[in-house]
């Protein structure tokens, strides 16, 4: 939409409602991610701001489009809207986009035919000139997030909106993450030239190898080398698809004696958050007990050449494939990532090869599920695959099922299962949030569209037979066996079945090296049930809402008042006060009350009391100096000769 | 392995619902399907 005035300032100001299901406060926090990621937008909880977006579960999905400037602006993610590309959508509306096809050129790319839409609906297919609505120089995006899909208000069973090139019927409609051209337009609007938590994306196609150097003191270096006889007979970012490209770097432990080590340095890294995940692929052509550990070199005061520390080793890596890995990184200072290949015992005909490095200020993936030979199991599949077992961080035992048997849509389901810590768990398991992301393996983070669900555990919810269904899997589950012929419990899974299309399965890079990634992350998001108030917005109309932020224990016993919110700030519990255009709270506990109109009462008051002070002051002086004069001359004008005689 | 249908709960009944067709079931008549005009909810161009 056209217009400065609808701009939201970068780092938006939100509020999460009560009235929104835990999963989908959940997949809103991971949305933001994306933001943060992929575009300079970031969010911040309200603190008073004058214009922020309250997001609640009202009736549907829908927002407004960019900042209206009404203080509270309500952005409602109802019920099935908790999807993460819903949610994005929503808010790429609220940063001032339309629908795709409302675009003024849209009659070039689309045939809208009329005839099949339902009576009524015509207008939903408007389109906005270039006075309204700007296309900021991106051509027409088939795969943009804000594209209807080919099925939009239909009447009948056909589709009301048929792309001009015909491949792109089953692309409208998307909804699993940004588009590069939706990222173009939002960074082009926003004037955005780096993003929060972006650090790096290296696939070695250039020279430079992404400004990495080889590390001094090791006994070998690492060669960019785009095939090595014993493998990979290609990269990972090409699959040898580029005749003449394709490259990645190999460590050959073949060459070198067994504890020889060549270390690859990354350029500096500057982090903003202090934490990062670091992904790679890795391919092992040499011996099996070949390694690569994973070193930071962190500068801080004091230690000019950096402080090397040793975060991961990474050992007994298959061999004959890319494999992909995580590893999670805490650094606060400037530092540099190092890849050092160890030379394992044993014969090697090979070594190590590393390609398609990302590293960024996110959180890793707590595991990852490796589907090789993907493409016989589609179609072929009658049931369902499972994963391997899984623990949370907090000790709960789960597994994921895929079920690819339908011919159209593949499924993902969650389930709990019986595992060693049962006896010290709570049941029914509450609010833990289960993520479950097919990668789309684009070698650059920014430009993967990875699809993505979530469930969380309500601790309440309850099956057609009344029993609770997050509870114990030993009780409410079925028996099942592990490979090796292990007993267990499975829990009944929540998912759906309509995860993604088995067409779009095959597009992008979901499938590579016939592999497929499913990323998962359980996390406990029980602080996110917590009610905290929140200040009175500038409309003067009080809303209780949801802090997004864990309350933490120091607020437990420290209140604050009119509608301050508790947060922890070195270590401290503090008020955060709120505030308007004219009005402020302040004081500790945000116990007194300021307005622009108390000071200008405080300053015209202080001005008459002054005022009126000199008055007396002055009064009292001439008074006082009058009679002194009075009885300084009264009794003595007698002796005194009046001529030569000063008079006041 | 094979799996009970039974033995899952589909958020998704099934079916790939898109934003549309959400606000549509639930009889809301939102600008383009799920825009929200100044102060108006229920209005269509």
């Amino acid at each position: 939409i056209i217009g400065e005035n609808y701009r939201w300032p970068h780092t938006i100001p939100y509020v999460l409602e009560d009235s929104l299901e835990m999963n989908a406060k959940g997949v809103i926090l991971n949305a933001f991610e994306r933001y943060r990621l992929k575009t300079c937008i970031d969010f911040k909880p309200w603190t008073g701001e004058a214009n922020f977006i309250s997001v609640f579960k009202g009736s549907g999905c829908w927002s407004s489009i960019g900042n209206k400037r009404v203080g509270n602006q309500s952005l409602s993610i109802g019920e099935n809207c908790d999807r993460i590309a819903t949610i994005q959508h929503e808010f790429l509306h609220a940063l001032g986009f339309w629908h795709e096809q409302s675009r003024s050129d849209r009659d070039d790319y689309v045939n809208i035919i009329w005839d099949r839409i339902q009576s009524g609906k015509e207008n939903n297919f408007n389109i906005y000139d270039d006075q309204v609505s700007d296309t900021l120089n991106v051509p027409y995006d088939y795969t943009s997030v804000m594209h209807y899909s080919k099925t939009a208000f239909r009447n009948g069973t056909e589709p009301t909106i048929v792309t001009r090139i015909p491949d792109f019927m089953d692309v409208i409609g998307q909804r699993m993450d940004f588009s590069d051209s939706d990222l173009l337009k939002l960074n082009r609007l926003y004037n955005c030239s780096s993003s929060l938590s972006f650090m790096d994306s290296c696939n070695f196609e250039l020279e430079n190898v992404c400004g990495m150097i080889q590390g001094s003191g090791d006994s070998a270096d690492w060669q960019r080398l785009s095939q090595v006889p014993s493998g990979p007979e290609s990269d990972h970012s090409n699959m040898g698809q580029c005749a003449g490209a394709g490259f990645f770097m190999h460590f050959n432990s073949s060459a070198v004696s067994t504890g020889a080590m060549a270390v690859l340095e990354s350029r500096t890294l500057y982090p903003k958050r202090g934490f990062q995940c670091l992904q790679f692929y890795l391919y092992n052509s040499g011996s099996g007990s070949d390694q690569l550990n994973i070193y930071i070199r962190e500068y801080s005061a004091g230690s000019e050449n950096g402080t090397v520390t040793l975060v991961e080793e990474i050992k007994d890596i298959p061999t004959g494939s890319w494999q992909l890995y995580h590893v999670p990184l805490k650094v606060a200072n400037k530092f540099r990532v190092l890849f050092g290949g160890v030379r394992g015992a044993g014969a090697s005909l090979g070594g190590l090869s590393i390609d398609d490095i990302n590293l960024s200020e996110t959180r890793c993936p707590h595991h990852i599920w490796r589907i090789r030979n993907f493409t016989q199991l589609m179609g072929s599949l009658d049931g369902a695959l499972y994963s391997p077992p899984f623990y949370s961080p907090k000790g709960y035992a789960f597994q994921i099922s895929l079920t690819l048997s339908n011919p159209t849509n593949a499924g993902i389901y969650f389930h709990l299962i019986s595992g060693a810590n049962d006896d010290q768990l709570e049941w029914p398991c509450p609010w833990q949030q289960a993520t479950m992301t097919l990668l789309d393996q684009n070698p650059d983070i920014r430009q993967r569209m990875s699809n993505q669900r979530s469930v969380t555990t309500d601790p309440l919810l309850t099956d057609d037979d009344g029993s609770y269904f997050w509870d114990r899997p030993s009780k409410v589950g079925q028996e099942a066996l592990f490979p090796n012929g292990t007993q267990f419990r499975r829990g009944k899974g929540r998912g759906t079945s309509a995860f993604i299309t088995h067409e779009r399965l095959k597009s992008r890079d979901f499938i590579k090296g016939d592999d497929v990634y499913i990323l998962l992350t359980v996390e406990d998001i029980s602080h996110l049930n917590t009610t905290a108030p929140q200040p009175v917005p500038t409309n003067g109309t009080p809303t209780t809402s949801t802090s997004t932020a864990p309350t933490p224990g120091l607020c437990v016993n420290f209140a604050c008042e009119n509608d301050g919110v508790c947060t922890v700030w070195n270590g401290k519990a503090e008020c955060r006060c709120p505030s308007g255009d004219d009005w402020w709270y302040m004081g500790a506990r945000c116990e007194k009350r300021g307005s622009t109109r108390d000071t200008i009462v405080i300053t015209a008051s202080s001005t008459a009391a002054v005022f009126a002070v000199m008055l007396v002051v002055t009064l009292l002086s001439v008074y006082c100096t009058r009679r002194r004069y009075r009885q300084k001359t009264g009794p003595s004008t007698a002796e005194v000769p009046v001529e030569n005689e000063h008079v006041f | 392995l094979p799996t009970p249908e039974h033995f899952v709960k589909d958020v998704d009944g099934g079916i790939d619902q898109d934003i549309f067709d959400i606000n549509e079931a639930l009889g809301l008549d939102l600008f383009e399907g799920d825009i929200r005009l100044d102060g108006v909810q229920d209005r269509n161009s």
